[in-house]
């Protein structure tokens, strides 16, 4: 899974 | 951040203050789809809910806050100000049958089971379909201003550059958000037909984009 917890895309 | 998505993030701002500039200084809507507007400024409130909880960047918060305030700006011309020029007989796509599936797909589909993953979800899976309404409504008037066609091109032209973006991420950091990468190949599919028509008709100088 990805590091969804930043979400650093607009 | 790489060169893909600024320009991508770039395009994205050029397209929504294009569309704010054609409604304030032509001082009418013909043509544009309030619901699509509707749609989008729903897209930008439920993603960028973490605009006061996470700090990515000065870049990232203001151009949230940028995106928020043009979109709820221009949904308020359509509704408000210039009322009396939305066109909303030809605006007339059932944006119910895009809430629904998008918000029951959200939740069984997400990265985690919390409101705030959900509620990123659902704006990950409305921005896809959230220009439908505007392309319907091109459709049903059988024309578009070219203006409208720039914006339209700007638009679509942002979320492919996003796709290069999540392949170089991939190829640089092993980044991989599968929602967003699918979602995004979707919303792309979707202005194919309209970048055939404006690269066809519209940049041929017929100005007015007619459909056949």
């Amino acid at each position: 899974q990805p590091n969804f917890t930043i979400k650093d895309e607009l | 951040m790489n060169i893909f998505r600024l320009s991508g993030d770039v395009c994205h701002l050029v397209a929504i203050i294009i569309l704010f500039l054609k409604i304030w200084r032509s001082k009418s809507c013909a043509g544009i789809s309030g619901k699509s507007q509707l749609l989008f400024a729903l897209v930008f409130t439920t993603r960028y809910l973490d605009l006061f909880t996470a700090f990515i960047s000065i870049y990232n918060t203001v151009m949230k806050v940028v995106f928020l305030v043009l979109a709820y700006a221009t949904v308020s011309l359509i509704y408000f100000r210039f009322r009396k020029s939305y066109d909303s007989e030809s605006d007339s796509f059932r944006v119910e049958f895009l809430l629904v599936p998008v918000a029951g797909l959200s939740f069984l589909e997400n990265y985690s089971f919390t409101p705030l993953e959900i509620l990123w979800t659902f704006s990950i899976y409305l921005e896809s379909v959230a220009i439908l309404p505007q392309l319907f409504m091109i459709t049903k008037t059988g024309e578009a201003e070219s203006i409208t066609t720039h914006y339209l091109f700007f638009l679509g032209l942002y979320r492919t550059l996003y796709l290069a973006n999540w392949v170089w991420r991939y190829h640089e950091e092993g980044f991989f958000d599968q929602i967003a990468v699918v979602s995004g190949v979707v919303q792309t599919i979707f202005y194919c037909d309209f970048f055939y028509l404006y690269f066809t008709r519209v940049l041929r100088g017929s100005g007015k984009m007619t459909l056949p």
